[in-house]
Order: structure tokens, then C-alpha cells, then sequence
């Protein structure tokens, strides 16, 4: 091992989540428990006590944990997926000793028995050795050793080498010996741990995002969802892809029961931000990412029994819910909880839009967009009359994919009605 | 006989041997270059905290290796790991 030759002058550390992941599927409790039980591991072995400080409080903790991108205002830019994934700076007197960033372009993954992903606890207990003054070690067994190894064991049980011990103790010594040393009051419980997921693969290939054909398309708080199957992309508002590879559904949408393998439609209700998906004869209410009560069935908003919604959307235009079946379409008044008189009307009314429609979304400027197959309609703000030059690929707009080619054999445009 | 690293595998070898404290940083006033021993004995440094046996050559392993995901605080904490602590 080696030693920065700089430690903590204290023997209890504050520390505190600042930012968290912004696209992993951890939750902010997840990461929150791997960050105390990658301290602990330290912990156990010097004595050392952590002790995690309220968002709220004014006072800055000595350890204050990031998960930042590309250059994040310390001289030490990440590198976005690869590369370099974590550091942390030694124990000191300035602000900035003690804290810990992680790129936020890996894909942090906790549980993970595929190989896919960098598991999160392993590189926060290899970061909070800098931060408590270990630098990187030659030893085989070390955690500080300074390529990533992949996971290291469940957290609640993950003791460090001796290596790291004997680092750590020339620091700080060892941990107190007899029950007369150990301290009277008990330290907070963390957050518990979820169960470790199970991997997302072998059973379950990843599909092509350039294949289209999405089984639900969703603007959700400005970013465009597109579901398939047990998986989505993200599409951030700038453009871009928050990755290539898809996300696991069920990994991301808290709650969402393992039997829904399918989402058929999406939208995030105007009302009130909560997030509606569908599948079959039942719809779920998220806030944010976790899931609020029971599934509801398509009764509660009025819909026949037996139906089910292929695409719904809010149009910004009068506020209204557009539940689409097949060729028809419901119009949902949320303020009176039930579809207008009148309904299920054709979707011909919307001029040039495709048949039976994959989904159909609102943009961040208001167009309205229906999707099939690999193609969109766009419709512009507050029309009802497709654009000219509809159908037009999706690949190339949306997903950072190739245009179909002419080749005769690949799928042409549906025909709109 | 070990086959001689391409020119750009060394100009890369040379920067990642630099940014993780193996080698020390160029002085900004003089034009440098490397001593082959002391290239030979950081590509060793560097060998052992990967795991990889210490030859002292850039080989298709080592290279490899070079590019695999890590910690971006330097592994040799001399000048480079003193600047950062600095900072």
C-alpha cells in the first residue's frame, strides 16, 4: 500500500450525497446505502465513524460525494463511459479534501452478475480509501489497487484485504479491542438494500433501437421515452441519447409489477406531473420514479370494459387526454375525471396521421408526433393536419440511427389514412 | 525477440505513463526525451499494479491494460499525487 501523507485529524467524518446519478437505475437510497456501507467497510477496521449529514443542514460535510460529468469545476474532467471512472482527494483542510466524484456517464449498477455495468460499491470503497488518505496499492487483493476489478461481494458483508487494513491502521490505528472501547450510542441505521437484481442478461437480448415498431413513445418532463418490451431508451432534450443501450423497466420504474413485460402507452399527466403507464386493461400512477398505490383499471378514466390504450398523449392546445384504441380515440377531461360526451370518435380527424398509431407524443415545442413502425407524422402546434412531407424516418431525428435503405425488402411507410 | 512498439503506442504509452504519476511531467521550457531505461523501469511500475508481468515493454497487454476503466488519481504519488494534494 501506499500512504498520501495526509489524514484526518478527527476520528468522526461527516459526509453526504450531493448529487446523484442522473440515469443510473440505483435509486438516491440505493446509492445512499452503498455509500455507508463503503464507508463502514473502512470504518470497521479504524474505528473511524461516518456520519451522514442532512441535505438540508448548512454545514459542509468533510466528505461530499458527486456524481458529476465531463469537467466539473475541479481541473479533473471525466471522460464519459470508460476511461476514468471515480477519484477522490486526500484528507486536508481544504474544502475540497475528502470529496469524492464519480463519473456519471458509467453505467452504476449494484448486484450486477453479468459484467455489465461498474459496480458502484466496489469503486466507492476504492475511493474512500483516498479520501481517507490511501493512495493506490500493487498489492493483488487490494481494493486500492487502481484498475476497476468488478464487484466485490455484497456490501453488508465485504471486508477489505489485509493490505488495506494495514494502510488504513498506519493511519488511524485500529479499531477499538473490548466492549469498554466501543461507542454508547449506535450510529443511524442506513437505508436498507433492494435485493440485487438479476441480470438483464443472458435470457433477455437487447433489442435494436433502430428496428422502431416502440410499443409506447413518451415526452416525460422533456425528455422522450421509448419503450419496448422490458426495455427503453432516453432521449434527452438537447438530442442526445443518454445511452445506446437500453434500460431495464423494471430497474427504473419502482414498484412496476414484474408481470407487466409491456408498455403500451405513456404520458406524464398535465395536472399534476404524475407519470401513467399502460398495458393491457390497467394503467399505474408514478410520482417521479416510484409508484403510487395499486394498478388502476381503464374503467377509472371512463374507458368501456375490455379496452385497452395502444397511445395516449396531452395536448397542450386545451389540456385535454387523448386515449387512443386502435382507429379510435376518447378525449379526457382531467379536471371532470371523465371523457367527454361524444367519444370514442375516428382518428381520421387528426389529417394524414398513420392507422392504428404505435403512440403518439408532444414535443418540448408542442408539435404533436405520432409514431409507427420506424416513421413519424409530425403534426405542427395546435394543427390537426399532418406536415407535407409526412412520413419521415424516426432513426435519423431521434434515435441517432441510419435512414431505412430503398432496399425493396425493408418495411415501407404505412399508408396514411 | 520482442517486437518494437509502433511510434504512437510509445507517444501514448509516454502520456499515460505521465498523467499517472510514473513518469515525471515534461518541464514546460525544454524539449524532452525520454530515457529508454527509465521508460523501461516506469512500464514496470505501471506493470505491477496492473498485474501484468514486469517485462518493461509496451506490449499488446500492456497497451490493452493502459485503456481499461480506473481511478483517475495517479498511481505513483510523487509530483503528480504532491500538485493534486496542492490543489
Amino acid at each position: 500500500y501506499a500512504l498520501s501523507s495526509s489524514v484526518w485529524k478527527k476520528r468522526t467524518l461527516t459526509w453526504r450525497v450531493q448529487s446523484f446519478p442522473q440515469s443510473s437505475a440505483l435509486s438516491q437510497q440505493t446509492v445512499r446505502s452503498l455509500m455507508h456501507h463503503a464507508l463502514t467497510a473502512w470504518g470497521i477496521e479504524s474505528g473511524l465513524k461516518f456520519q451522514e449529514m442532512d441535505s438540508q443542514s448548512p454545514a459542509e460535510p468533510d466528505i461530499l460525494i458527486d456524481f458529476a460529468r465531463a469537467y466539473h469545476q475541479d481541473s479533473y474532467p471525466f471522460d464519459g463511459q470508460g476511461g476514468t471512472l471515480a477519484h477522490a482527494f486526500f484528507p486536508g483542510e481544504h474544502s475540497i479534501s475528502g470529496d469524492t466524484h464519480f463519473d456519471d456517464e458509467e453505467i452504476w449498477t449494484f448486484g450486477s452478475k453479468d459484467g455489465e455495468g461498474t459496480d458502484l460499491f466496489a469503486v466507492a470503497v476504492h475511493e474512500f480509501g483516498h479520501a481517507l488518505g490511501l493512495g493506490h496499492s500493487s498489492a493483488p487483493d487490494s481494493i486500492m489497487r487502481p484498475f476497476y476489478q468488478g464487484p466485490v461481494g455484497h456490501p453488508t458483508e465485504y471486508r477489505l484485504s489485509q493490505d488495506d487494513r494495514e494502510g488504513l491502521q498506519q493511519l488511524y490505528g485500529k479499531a477499538p479491542q473490548t466492549p469498554y472501547d466501543e461507542p454508547t450510542r449506535k450510529p443511524l441505521a442506513p437505508p436498507p438494500l433492494p435485493p440485487a437484481l438479476p441480470p438483464d442478461r443472458p435470457s433477455l437480448p437487447v433489442p435494436d433501437r433502430c428496428d422502431g415498431n416502440f410499443d409506447a413513445i413518451a415526452n416525460i418532463r422533456g425528455e422522450t421515452f421509448f419503450f419496448k418490451g422490458p426495455w427503453f431508451w432516453r432521449l434527452q432534450p438537447s438530442g442526445q441519447l443518454v445511452s445506446p443501450r437500453p434500460a431495464r423497466l423494471h430497474r427504473f420504474w419502482e414498484g412496476l409489477p414484474a408481470q407487466v413485460k409491456v408498455i403500451q402507452a405513456a404520458y406524464a399527466r398535465h395536472r399534476d406531473g404524475r407519470i401513467l403507464l399502460f398495458s393491457g386493461s390497467e394503467f399505474w400512477v408514478f410520482q417521479d420514479r416510484r409508484l403510487e398505490g395499486a394498478a388502476r383499471p381503464l374503467a377509472e378514466l371512463g374507458l368501456p370494459p375490455g379496452e385497452k390504450v395502444d397511445a395516449v398523449f396531452s395536448w397542450p392546445l386545451n389540456g385535454k387526454t387523448y386515449l387512443v384504441q386502435g382507429q379510435r380515440y376518447w378525449r379526457y377531461d382531467e379536471a371532470a375525471a371523465r371523457p367527454d360526451p361524444g367519444y370514442p370518435r375516428d382518428l381520421s380527424l387528426w389529417e394524414g396521421a398513420p392507422h392504428t398509431p404505435d403512440d403518439v407524443t408532444v414535443s418540448n415545442t408542442g408539435d404533436t408526433y405520432f409514431f409507427k413502425g420506424v416513421y413519424y407524422w409530425r403534426f405542427p402546434k395546435g394543427s390537426v393536419k399532418a406536415e407535407p412531407d409526412s412520413p419521415k424516418p424516426m432513426g435519423p431525428q431521434w434515435l441517432d440511427c441510419p435512414a431505412p435503405s430503398a432496399d425493396p425488402h425493408s418495411p415501407r411507410p404505412p399508408k396514411a389514412t | 525477440l520482442a517486437q518494437q512498439p509502433a511510434a504512437q503506442d510509445v507517444s501514448l504509452g509516454v502520456d499515460w505513463l505521465t498523467r499517472y504519476g510514473y513518469l515525471p511531467p515534461p518541464h514546460p521550457a525544454q524539449a524532452q526525451l525520454q530515457n529508454p531505461a527509465k521508460l523501461r523501469d516506469a512500464i514496470k511500475v505501471m506493470q505491477r499494479f496492473a498485474g501484468l508481468p514486469e517485462t518493461g515493454i509496451l506490449d499488446p497487454v500492456t497497451m490493452a491494460t493502459m485503456h481499461k476503466p480506473r481511478c483517475s488519481l495517479p498511481d505513483v504519488l510523487g509530483v503528480a499525487g504532491l500538485v493534486r494534494r496542492r490543489r
